[in-house]
């Protein structure tokens, strides 16, 4: 019931040059700490996978918690907004 | 944009310069994060560009109002990027909304900046008359990829630019093959470390540099503040905003014949002499008055009735005009002189309301002849556009300013480009545009100059890394306008312009393309860099995608291969290197020439650096003391290598600190 936002998980530079796989590695880890395929989708709202590795999805505070701990995770943080100049 | 080149130096009649060497960057792909681009608009008219570049794997995303037909040779790609905008606006209604859910731009914004880096060539476009020519982008032939990621809140009535999509944008961006990233979009302070992903934009851009992708920024409009620019990561070319040599003089002619040219976009019919009044207690009246800008709303109707209103303000932002002309005008008033500090803000009023900007000291003079005569009158002339003599160059107020505050020893803004009043397509639903073109000012119209410069460098230079064509930029920079005269920054008050200001100076296309020498950086570099800025091993390792050992002791920021030196401690002499890659003949030898700052002692090792077939690269080192007894502020100064054709300059700044980590206000 806790209230989700949009945390970016940045893992940093790829480790594989197929994006597909990068992706799917995304999913896998959502997976795993959601607990459900479907949880995981639903959660998901962007997969980095060209230039760099990382997603951003909808997220609770403890879960990001979780993510953040996991070693292959630089950083977890929620979504930030930019202006105009 | 029908001034910006000519000014700068880039004419397309010239017949032999650097846009006509680079077929005005044919091969090269701009792609633009922003708000997206009217695809209608004549400046992305393809005529005469050739097969798009075989490099490109991006494409056209159909969307509201938006088909991938509406991509051509010139507007080669067109993304949106909403997700995480609509998972965190839930009362976002993607259906009443007035923005596009496509890349169709609702705001203007970037279409604009994207005719400013790459427009086509347009001849005889003008805002109602005012500065007429043709609108161009700096790269003219450069393939335009626009990726939308920034969207219009009709509540708020702003635009927002999520982080996580703009990092998509700029991921897909990668992938698609562009060769420049520009970005006109910005944070506000404070801000976040360059490796932390709340930044975005840093993070994104770190791995285009790794690419071989230039990524722009604007600096910010948080001036003339010290230490308000922002997008300072090092491996991002971060850009300040000047005025061009030109201006709309606006003829205000007092009732005694006095005439004073105040500044506004002016394109109604003139005002013949009508009553002039500053609203101000005659001392017999219970009535309130005010002749404070923003509050002339508390004024009665019959005191601006039909009368033109002088009013003060010490407030800068362009609303303040804007609520006055509306007060004014709403009282029954004819027109509105507005007395300010200059603030680079300038803009028509709804409705061609007459709205004249003036300083204090013309404001002032004008309340004189009020107060000193019964009835006095004033005549408003449309706006003129005066171009050269005697107008200056100014870096703008709103321009913001260094030194950097994540990391004070790397210089920031690096370089100045004209980012006030252009004129550039925009949307057509836009308020004051005129057939489709507006005139704004920004930050954000200054990255896009940087950007087409880019692609220009970038066509002639195919394998020169952003880093060397950030060097080339920076280094051979004009520190006075094209015409010799110097460089003012406005602000309060006005001042000599500095490195903080505007970087390396004012961006000189022509130079840039050949700077003789460069201070190149790659990946081991910004590794060096991130372990002298303290970050983790683990964090760094991650980042760049392989294990990494900073050195023991770390690494001195100082010596970080950058087209400047900026030392915000010193106390004790320091020594620092830089490297020089040769980029012009293979045979050259430069001497080195020091302007030091005032009161540094600088000593450089060696004076003479020789390149030949075999020597591409070379060191040298400079040792830096000061003979100063306080904490100072920064002092400017250059460093020179000259082979007698290219002149490599580098900014100084140096502050003294004898008691370091130290604030007072004494």
């Amino acid at each position: 019931g806790a209230q989700t936002k949009v945390h970016i998980v940045y893992l940093g530079e790829k480790q594989h040059d197929d994006p597909e796989v990068v992706t799917e590695s995304h999913h896998r880890m959502l997976w795993s700490l959601l607990g459900s395929k479907e949880d995981a989708h639903n959660s998901m709202v962007h997969s980095y996978r060209h230039g760099f590795s990382g997603f951003a999805a909808k997220l609770t505070k403890s879960q990001a918690k979780k993510l953040a701990d996991l070693p292959e995770v630089v950083h977890v943080t929620p979504d930030s907004f930019y202006e105009l100049a | 944009t029908t001034r910006t080149w000519d000014y700068l130096g880039l004419s397309a009649t010239s017949p032999k310069n650097l846009l006509n060497d680079t077929n005005m960057g044919e091969e090269v792909i701009i792609g633009i994060v922003d708000t997206g681009v009217w695809p209608e608009s004549e400046v992305f008219n393809d005529n005469g560009i050739g097969p798009v570049p075989s490099h490109w794997k991006g494409g056209c995303e159909s969307g509201e109002m938006f088909n991938s037909s509406h991509c051509n040779k010139k507007l080669i790609g067109a993304k949106y990027f909403i997700s995480a905008f609509l998972a965190e606006n839930e009362s976002f209604n993607s259906t009443e909304s007035l923005d596009f859910i496509s890349p169709r731009d609702f705001d203007g914004h970037g279409t604009h900046v994207a005719t400013i880096a790459g427009g086509s060539v347009l001849s005889g476009i003008s805002y109602k008359g005012l500065a007429g020519g043709t609108v161009r982008g700096g790269a003219p032939r450069a393939r335009i990829a626009m990726y939308k990621a920034c969207w219009y809140l009709d509540d708020e009535d702003v635009n927002t630019c999520s982080s996580a999509d703009l990092l998509k944008a700029m991921d897909e961006a990668i992938h698609d093959g562009v060769d420049v990233l520009s970005l006109s979009i910005g944070y506000r302070v404070p801000f976040y470390p360059e490796t932390d992903v709340r930044d975005g934009m840093a993070t994104g851009a770190f791995h285009a540099v790794l690419k071989g992708i230039t990524v722009v920024c604007s600096g910010g409009n948080a001036g003339p503040a010290p230490q308000t620019v922002g997008n300072i990561a090092p491996w991002i070319l971060t850009v300040a905003a000047t005025t061009l040599d030109r201006s709309f003089p606006t003829p205000i002619i007092l009732g005694n014949n006095k005439v004073i040219l105040g500044q506004a976009m002016y394109a109604g019919p003139e005002l013949g002499f009508t009553s002039l009044v500053y609203p101000e207690n005659p001392g017999n009246s219970n009535e309130s008055f005010s002749g404070t800008c923003e509050l002339l709303f508390i004024n009665s109707n019959v005191t601006m009735a039909g009368k033109v209103v002088l009013c003060f303000t010490t407030l800068k932002r362009y609303s303040t005009v804007s609520s006055a002309a509306y007060y004014v005008k709403r009282a029954g008033g004819l027109g509105v002189i507005i007395a300010r500090h200059p603030g680079d803000t300038l803009l028509p009023c709804l409705d061609d309301f007459p709205c004249v900007a003036v300083d204090y000291e013309l404001g002032t003079n004008i309340l004189l002849y009020i107060r000193s005569n019964g009835s006095p009158v004033v005549k408003i002339e449309p706006s003129k556009t005066l171009v050269g003599y005697p107008v200056g160059t100014k870096v703008a107020d709103f321009s913001s300013r260094g030194p950097n505050s994540i990391a004070p020893a790397i210089l920031k803004p690096d370089i100045a480009a004209p980012g006030v009043s252009i004129l550039a397509a925009t949307a057509t639903n836009r308020t004051f545009n005129d057939r489709g073109f507006i005139m704004l000012s920004g930050t954000s119209m200054a990255a896009p100059v940087i950007s087409g410069v880019v692609a220009l460098v970038k066509a002639l230079h195919r394998d020169w890394s952003p880093a060397a064509i950030r060097s080339a930029i920076v280094t051979t920079a004009w520190r006075t306008d094209p015409f010799g005269e110097q460089i003012f920054a406005n602000g309060s008050p006005r001042k000599l312009a500095d490195p903080f200001d505007y970087g390396g100076g004012l961006v000189n296309p022509e130079k840039a393309a050949n700077p003789g020498l460069v201070y190149d950086l790659g990946l081991e570099d910004y590794i060096v860099y991130m372990c002298s800025e303290g970050y983790t091993e683990s964090s760094i390792s991650q980042l760049v995608g392989k294990g990494t050992v900073c050195s023991n002791p770390r690494p001195s920021v100082l010596d970080f291969n950058l087209p400047s030196i900026t030392i915000p401690n010193l106390k004790e002499e320091v020594t620092l290197t830089r490297i020089l890659t040769n980029v012009g003949p293979l045979d050259s030898v430069y001497k080195v020439a020091v302007e030091p700052p005032f009161g540094v002692q600088l000593t450089v090792a060696p004076e003479t650096l020789v390149f030949n077939s075999t020597t591409k690269r070379v060191s040298f080192k400079v040792r830096v003391s000061t003979t100063h007894k306080i904490n100072t502020g920064y002092y400017f100064g250059s460093l020179t290598w000259s082979d007698s054709v290219h002149n490599v300059t580098i900014p100084l700044s140096v502050r003294t600190q004898i008691l370091q980590d130290y604030y007072d206000e004494n």
